[in-house]
Parts: C-alpha cells; sequence; structure tokens
C-alpha cells in the first residue's frame, strides 16, 4: 500500500513515502509468525535547488548533489540530469516464522526499512 | 507459487528457497524467540540504542539467524522405567538442520532438556552428552554437565557437538545419559530443543571503509 495521492508523478521535494508490505498480500501470513508486515516506505520528490542543499540552516555544504543540481539548473538540457532521490538512512527488520521443518526461525535482513531520503 | 512471480522472487531475495508447504502445524513460539524478536523490533531500534548488525545481543554472540529446533526423535523415545538398581535408560535426541545453508557458520548452539523427577529431586545427577554414529552405538563423551534442580537443563554443544567454522550437519544426533543422582527413580526427558545461531556472511552489510 502506498501513500494515497502520490499517484504516477513525482509530487513535491524528495522526501521518504509510506509503503507498507503487507504478509498477508503475498499469501505468507500462514507462516509468518510476526510481523504482520512492514513500513518499508520509498523515496520520490524533486531533487532541484534548494531542494538538493543539504540541511537546514547554514550555508550550503558544496557536494556532488549540489554541483549536479547546479549544472541541472544552468543547463537542463544538456548534461546527466538532476541528482537523484534515493534513501539515505535505512534500518533493519526481524521476521519471526516456521519453516519446512516446522522449526520456529528469527531472521534478521539489514537495511529493509528506509528512515531518511536524500538527495545523492 | 511459479518461481518468477514477484512473491518467489522477494522470498529468494531473503534467503528462503520456498514458502514452507501447506499449513505448518502450529506449535506454541517458544519464549526466547520471542524475547529475542521484540530485541531486534524496529521500533525498539528507533529508541536511540544502535543495534550492532549481524549480532544477537541477548546472546552476545554474532548472527543474523536463530532458530529453535525441537527434538525430531521424540516419538521414538522409550518410555522410562522407573530406577530400581543400575543406571537410568539412555535417551537419544535428533535435530533436523535440513534447512540451515551451507553458507551459514554456527555460532551458538545451545541444548535445552526439561526434566521431570519425582518430587523435583534431581540433586547429584549429571548428564553426558556424545554422538550418536549410525552404527547404534554412541560416540566418546563430549561434555558433562550437572543437572540443575527445578530449571531446564542448558548445554553450549559448539565446539564439542556442533564444529564453529564449518557447515552443520544435516541431522545431529545426541545420545543423552544420566549419571549419579541419589533419587531411587530417573528423570523423565519432557522435552528437548536445540536453539542454534548462525552467520550468513552473505547478508551483512559490508564494514564501511573509511575515505
Amino acid at each position: 500500500h502506498t501513500e494515497p495521492g502520490v499517484g504516477g508523478g513525482p509530487g513535491g521535494t524528495c522526501r521518504t513515502r509510506r509503503l507498507h508490505v503487507s504478509f498477508r498480500e503475498v499469501g505468507w501470513h500462514r507462516w509468518v509468525i510476526a510481523p504482520r508486515g512492514f513500513l518499508a516506505n520509498f523515496c520520490q520528490g524533486a531533487c532541484t535547488l534548494p531542494e538538493a542543499l543539504p540541511g537546514p540552516g547554514g550555508p550550503p555544504a558544496l557536494n556532488h548533489a549540489v554541483l549536479r543540481a547546479l549544472m541541472h539548473a544552468a543547463a537542463p538540457t544538456a548534461g546527466a540530469g538532476p541528482p537523484c532521490c534515493v534513501p539515505a538512512r535505512l534500518s533493519p527488520i526481524s521476521v519471526l516464522f516456521f519453516d519446512n521443518s516446522d522449526n520456529v526461525v528469527l531472521r534478521h535482513y539489514e537495511d529493509m526499512v528506509v528512515d531518511e531520503c536524500g538527495c545523492r | 507459487p511459479a518461481p518468477s512471480d514477484p512473491a518467489s522472487a522477494l522470498l529468494q531475495a531473503l534467503g528462503l528457497h520456498e514458502a514452507p508447504q501447506g499449513v505448518p502445524t502450529l506449535r506454541p513460539v517458544p519464549p526466547v524467540m520471542w524475547r529475542l524478536f521484540r530485541r531486534r523490533d524496529p521500533q525498539e531500534a528507533r529508541a536511540g540504542y544502535p543495534l550492532r548488525p549481524c549480532h544477537v545481543e541477548e546472546l552476545g554472540v554474532a548472527g543474523n539467524i536463530v532458530r529453535h529446533i525441537p527434538d525430531s526423535g521424540v516419538l521414538s523415545r522409550p518410555l522410562e522405567p522407573a530406577r530400581t538398581s543400575g543406571p537410568c535408560p539412555k535417551w537419544t535426541v535428533a535435530f533436523d538442520l535440513s534447512g540451515v545453508e551451507p553458507a551459514e557458520r554456527p555460532t551458538r548452539a545451545r541444548l535445552e532438556l526439561r526434566l521431570e523427577a519425582a518430587n523435583e529431586d534431581t540433586r547429584g545427577w549429571e548428564l553426558s552428552v556424545a554422538l550418536w554414529a549410525e552404527a547404534e552405538h554412541p560416540g566418546p563423551e563430549l561434555l558433562r554437565v550437572p543437572v540443575p534442580p527445578g530449571l531446564p537443563l542448558r548445554a553450549d554443544l559448539l565446539g564439542a557437538a556442533v564444529a564453529a567454522n564449518a557447515s552443520v550437519p544435516r541431522t545431529l544426533r545426541l545420545a543423552l545419559a544420566l549419571h549419579g543422582g541419589a533419587a531411587t527413580a530417573c528423570p523423565r526427558l519432557a522435552e528437548a530443543s536445540l536453539l542454534l545461531v548462525t552467520l550468513d556472511p552473505r547478508l551483512c552489510p559490508p564494514p564501511r571503509s573509511r575515505r
């Protein structure tokens, strides 16, 4: 399930959007004990100036994303295009389930939830 | 499901070859597994104390897969006669480890037994553990642990029955025997399980190199 209203286009600035993954939807609810699903989220939005500037307050720290946004602002039709809106901070999830031998298994998966997005 | 559909692709990305077939025989989830799951619950992770990736804090070992494996030989265990004189009957327990991948390295293998003794009298008992070789004869004794009164008996098998830096066998069969003890009746083995922690390095993020 994605955030209502997102629709097809990348509305607004680069930020985290809700994406809920439900194990029931893929038919795993019989053997996944917990969780029932999790908020995976995703990144979407514009990475042009000033959104590409890192962090609130203070002078913009020149980095590759800012350079790319400047180049794109100067020559939108030529060059590599704007920087990308991608996950900047991720966190893990754990899944508890029964396996084929009826053992109870706990598995950890790193980098499964988008906590923050950024222009890179 | 057919291998090409998204659910199977997601399953494989999660390191699982196939979804368990049919409905699993639902059994209570052992408290230790609930505790470990809650400890790694993302909400708690956001509570500000960072969880080390690929590490099981509660057990203090590296690992990203924890399995609670019940004894699969429980049906074939002989009923224990009351002790008149001489040793107590021996037990064999078997753990199905076929779900563990060759790339996984065991970092903790803890045998847990629940013994039931008349009037909880397990004073002086010791339990010996040996590998149960195919030739119907137990191998050499690997370790011996005292039987705690009233508590589940726990024995760490890593380095003894389970090699630390090698892939695990498909089935782990153990021969257990009780020694000593002042009680006239043998304790009964009510439940046996193995808590196995493994590390699958393929699922761990590489350590970041400093620029």
